[in-house]
């Protein structure tokens, strides 16, 4: 494992932390996307159905374990906790599920390497995290207000793929025959969608001015 | 540890 790749799940992990320290603690989920959260669980669900099955490090396990687990029990707190779920902005979260996880699945029943049910909801689980902080960009724009934390967790995400990225191109130039087209292409577009975030981002922290996203 | 596999990530 390169520098690049323990930097992104590091990154990763501590995304998951932020907003987990948001609701657990503060007991609030404002600003926060239940759909893209939703999202994430369908995600890891569907990415580590070999979990048990097939072993590749204790580490692996092990983060796969928190990811699955964090994501399920972000999404509980915000369905079923009665503090935190008076504070989930249903009004504005309102992006369809089914735009996002149909084209996914229909691609990639189409776009695979493997036609096997396994290789095929890996692909799925691929494409749908490709999208699945569209919701949660949405809400964002149209809340006048991010606060700090939510602003974090979105920022972490976005750095957790740009550090997957330099990892691949790491991977490519040190392994033989790494290349991995369906990943490369959707972790690209994942990356992309953070780019206007991004610049808000650096924008309110060079002048030192809170993050607002332009409607 | 490639050959058609990424699953070595997460």
């Amino acid at each position: 494992m390169n520098i690049f790749r323990l930097a992104g799940d590091m990154t990763h992990l501590a995304s998951v932390l932020v907003l987990l320290l948001k609701i657990h603690t503060i007991k609030s989920c404002a600003g926060i996307s239940l759909k893209t959260q939703e999202l994430y669980a369908l995600v890891f669900a569907s990415r580590y159905l070999d979990i048990f099955t097939h072993y590749v490090s204790f580490y692996n396990t092990v983060m796969k374990l928190i990811f699955l687990g964090s994501a399920f029990s972000i999404v509980w707190y915000i369905r079923r906790h009665k503090l935190v779920r008076r504070s989930y902005d249903k009004d504005h979260d309102t992006f369809r599920h089914y735009f996002i996880v149909l084209p996914c699945l229909i691609l990639a029943l189409l776009i695979h390497e493997k036609f096997t049910f396994r290789v095929v909801m890996w692909t799925f689980s691929l494409y749908l995290e490709a999208v699945a902080i569209l919701p949660q960009l949405v809400l964002l724009q149209r809340t006048r207000n991010i606060d700090n934390l939510t602003g974090q967790y979105v920022f972490l995400l976005g750095a957790y793929r740009a550090l997957y990225i330099l990892n691949w191109v790491y991977r490519y130039f040190t392994e033989p025959h790494y290349v991995h087209w369906i990943t490369w292409i959707s972790g690209l577009i994942q990356t992309l969608l953070y780019a206007d975030f991004f610049y808000y981002y650096f924008q309110s922290w060079k002048n030192n001015v809170k993050l607002e996203l332009p409607a | 540890t490639s050959n058609g596999s990424t699953k070595d990530e997460l």
